[in-house]
C-alpha cells in the first residue's frame, strides 16, 4: 500500500495528498485522517494494510449511508417520470439517451422530453439520441416555456402508456436564482399534470467537479428535492471523491456512472468498485 | 473566512512587528487549507504556500494592518503575480488570417466560447470564419451555425462525414477566397488520456498555421486540473486559456493550478451563456476570490 511498511508520519502525509487529490477535500480528509490516527493510538490498526481497509469502510459509510433502495424502482402502474437536472455541460442530455437505452434493452418503452428549449441545438441533440434509441421525443419547434412542453408530455405519456419518461432540463448554475425558480415551475407542472411525477428527480454531477460540487447539490435539492445522482465522465482522471460528500450531507444514493459518451457508457453503481478507485 | 482564521492565529502568539519563520508557519497552515478548499491543486498549494512563506519572512508589519492582514496582503499579491503575470491579449498582429483553435474536456464550453470571441471580433470590426470541427457530438455542428447566425458571423459548411483536419484545411481556403481575416475553430470535447483524439488535435495544429490554441477549462474543476491541463499543455503547446462558468460561485482553484502548471496567460472568462459574456480576466478579482 502505498509501497510503505509501517504506519509513520510520511505514510499519513502521503495519504492526505491521496484523499486530497480525490476532491475528497480537506475537512473530510483530516476527518479521515483523524478517525484513523485514533485506531492507531488505541492500538486497533497496526499496518498500512489494514489503515487502508478502515479508511475505506469509512468512505464506504459515508456514501452508503441513504434510506432509499440504490435502485430505481418502477411505480406500480403509469409512467415512470425521471426529472434530469444539473450544471451546465455535466452531462444530462447524453445521459439521458442512456437511460432510455438501458430501459430499451429492458424491454420498456420509453418517453424523451426535451425540457431544454433554451440552448443552442439542445431539441436536436435530445431528438438525436431518441432516433438512435428508436424511441419518441415530445419536443416544440419554437422556443416554448419550458413547463408548457412538460404540460403537454405529460398528457401524452400517460395516453400513450409510456412505461419511462425522460424529462431534458436546460443546464443553469445553482446560484442563478430566477432560472432554479422556473425549475421548480417545470416540477410543479409535471406533478399537476400527472400524479406522482416526477418519481426521480437526477442530480448529475460531473466527476472532474472539485468542492463546488457540494454548492451544487445543497441548492439542486433544496429547490426540487434531488432523489438521486449519476456521477459522469469517470472514464476520465478525476476520481470524483466529491460525491462522498454530497451523499453524506444529502443522503442521497448515487444511481449510475458515466464511463463514455456512447450510448452503452452507463453503468449501475458500485461503491465498492468506486472506492477501490479512489485508493489507485 | 480566511481573515478570521488568520486573526485568531496571531491572538494566539503575541506582540508582532515583524512576521517571522515561527509565527507565520501557523498562518500559512491557514493558507494552505483556504487554498485547498479553493481546489487549487494539492502540489500547487504547497509550492505556492512555501514561495509565499519565504517572501513573507522578514516583512515588517505595517502600521495600518494587523498582522493577520499583512499575512493575506503579501499572499494576495503574490497569487496576482502568479495568475496574471504575463497577461496577453488575442494575438492579432502576426500572420494573417488569425486562426485559433479551441481544445478541451467534453462540456467545458468551447462551443459557446467559441461564438463569444466571433461576437467580440466582429465588434472589432474584424470578420470572423466560425468552423464547426466537432464531428462526433450529435448536432454539435448545427450547434455552430446557430451561434453563427445569431451573430450574422459565417459558420464553415462542415458535414460530419469529413475527417476534422480536413474540414480545417477546406474553412482555410473558404477563409482566403472570401477574406476572412480571424478563423476560429470549435473542436469535439475529448479525454486528455484519449490518445487518437489528441492525436487528430495535433494533426490539426500541423496542417494549419494555428495562431493561437485556447484550452477551455470549467472554473468549477477540482484537483484534475492540474492532470488535464498538463497534458494538453504538453500535447499542443497551447497559447493561452479561458476559464468558463466563473459568474457562480466556484471559487476558482483552478485558475491557479492551470496558470502554474501550463505557464500559460489565462485570457478570458466565460461569464455567461449569453455571447456576451466573455471577459478579460482579472487576477486580482480571481486571487480574492480563491481566498474566500
Ligand atoms: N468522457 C465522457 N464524456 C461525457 C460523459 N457524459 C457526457 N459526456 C460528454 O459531455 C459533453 C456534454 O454532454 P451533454 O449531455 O451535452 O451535457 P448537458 O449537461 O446536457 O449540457 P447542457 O445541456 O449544455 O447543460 C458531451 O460532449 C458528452 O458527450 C461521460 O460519462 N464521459
Ligand atoms: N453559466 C455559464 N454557462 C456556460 C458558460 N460557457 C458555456 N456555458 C454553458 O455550458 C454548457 C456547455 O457548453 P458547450 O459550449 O456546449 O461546451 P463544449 O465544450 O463545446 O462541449 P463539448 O463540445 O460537448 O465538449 C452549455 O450549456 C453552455 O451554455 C459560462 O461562462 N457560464
Ligand atoms: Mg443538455
Ligand atoms: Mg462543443
Amino acid at each position: 500500500f502505498l509501497g510503505r511498511k509501517e504506519i509513520d508520519a510520511e505514510l499519513f502525509d502521503d495519504l492526505e495528498e491521496l484523499l486530497i487529490t480525490a476532491d475528497l477535500g480537506v475537512t473530510t480528509t483530516r476527518e479521515l485522517l483523524d478517525h484513523a490516527r485514533r485506531k492507531v493510538h488505541r492500538k486497533e490498526l497496526s499496518d498500512p494494510e489494514s489503515l487502508k481497509l478502515a479508511l475505506k469502510d469509512k468512505i464506504k459509510s459515508f456514501i452508503i449511508d441513504y434510506q432509499r433502495d440504490a435502485e430505481l424502482v418502477m411505480p406500480e402502474s403509469g409512467p415512470f417520470v425521471i426529472m434530469v437536472v444539473g450544471v451546465n455541460g455535466v452531462g444530462k442530455t447524453t445521459t439521458i439517451g442512456k437511460i432510455a437505452h438501458k430501459f430499451v434493452k429492458a424491454g420498456r418503452s420509453v418517453m424523451l422530453v426535451a425540457g431544454d428549449t433554451f440552448r443552442a441545438a439542445a431539441v436536436s441533440q435530445l431528438q438525436i439520441w431518441g432516433e438512435r434509441n428508436g424511441v419518441h421525443v415530445v419536443a416544440r419547434a419554437d422556443r416554448a416555456d419550458p413547463s408548457s412542453v412538460v404540460y403537454d408530455a405529460m398528457d401524452i405519456a400517460k395516453a400513450k402508456n409510456y412505461d419511462v419518461v425522460l424529462v431534458d432540463t436546460a443546464g443553469r448554475l445553482h446560484t442563478q436564482t430566477n432560472l432554479m425558480e422556473e425549475l421548480k415551475k417545470i416540477k410543479r407542472v409535471m406533478g399537476k399534470r400527472l400524479e406522482g411525477a416526477p418519481h426521480e428527480v437526477m442530480l448529475v454531477i460531473d466527476a472532474t467537479t472539485g468542492q463546488n460540487g457540494i454548492s451544487q447539490a445543497k441548492l439542486f435539492h433544496e429547490a426540487v428535492g434531488i432523489t438521486g445522482i449519476t456521477l459522469t465522465k469517470l472514464d476520465g482522471t478525476a476520481k470524483g471523491g466529491i460525491v462522498a460528500n454530497i451523499c453524506r450531507e444529502m443522503k442521497t444514493p448515487i444511481r449510475f456512472i458515466g464511463v463514455g459518451e456512447k450510448m452503452e457508457d452507463l453503468r449501475d453503481f458500485d461503491p465498492d468498485e468506486f472506492i477501490e478507485a479512489l485508493f489507485e | 473566512n480566511l481573515t478570521d482564521r488568520l486573526e485568531g492565529v496571531f491572538r494566539r502568539l503575541r506582540g508582532h512587528g515583524t512576521l517571522t519563520e515561527d509565527n507565520i508557519q501557523e498562518a500559512m497552515r491557514e493558507v494552505r487549507m483556504a487554498l485547498l478548499e479553493a481546489d487549487v491543486h494539492f502540489k500547487v498549494a504547497r509550492d505556492f504556500v512555501a514561495g509565499v512563506t519565504e517572501k513573507a519572512i522578514g516583512r515588517e508589519v505595517a502600521k495600518s494592518l494587523s498582522p493577520g492582514q499583512q499575512v493575506i496582503k503579501i499572499v494576495h499579491e503574490e497569487l496576482v503575480a502568479l495568475l496574471g503575470g504575463n497577461t496577453e491579449q488575442l494575438r492579432l498582429d502576426g500572420r494573417q488570417p488569425v486562426t485559433i483553435m479551441m481544445a478541451g474536456l467534453q462540456g467545458s464550453g468551447k462551443t459557446t466560447t467559441s461564438g463569444k470571441l466571433a461576437a467580440m471580433l466582429k465588434n472589432k470590426g474584424r470578420r470572423p470564419y466560425l468552423v464547426p470541427a466537432d464531428i462526433y457530438r450529435p448536432a454539435a455542428i448545427e450547434q455552430l451555425q446557430v451561434l453563427g447566425d445569431k451573430l450574422g458571423v459565417p459558420v464553415h459548411p462542415s458535414t460530419t462525414d469529413t475527417r476534422p483536419v480536413d474540414i480545417c484545411r477546406q474553412a482555410m481556403v473558404a477563409a482566403a477566397e472570401k477574406n476572412y481575416d480571424t478563423v476560429i475553430i470549435d473542436t469535439a470535447g475529448r479525454l486528455h488520456i484519449d490518445e487518437s483524439l489528441m492525436s487528430e488535435l495535433k494533426d490539426i495544429q500541423e496542417a494549419v498555421q494555428l495562431s493561437e490554441i485556447l484550452f477551455v477549462a470549467d472554473a468549477m474543476t477540482g484537483q484534475d486540473a492540474v492532470t488535464v491541463a498538463e497534458k494538453f499543455n504538453h500535447d499542443l503547446a497551447i497559447t493561452g486559456v479561458v476559464l468558463t462558468k466563473m459568474e457562480g460561485d466556484a471559487r476558482g482553484g483552478a485558475a491557479l493550478s492551470i496558470k502554474s502548471v501550463t505557464g500559460k496567460p489565462i485570457k478570458f472568462v466565460g461569464m455567461g451563456e449569453g455571447l456576451d459574456a466573455l471577459e478579460v480576466f482579472h487576477p486580482d478579482r480571481t486571487a480574492s476570490r480563491i481566498l474566500g
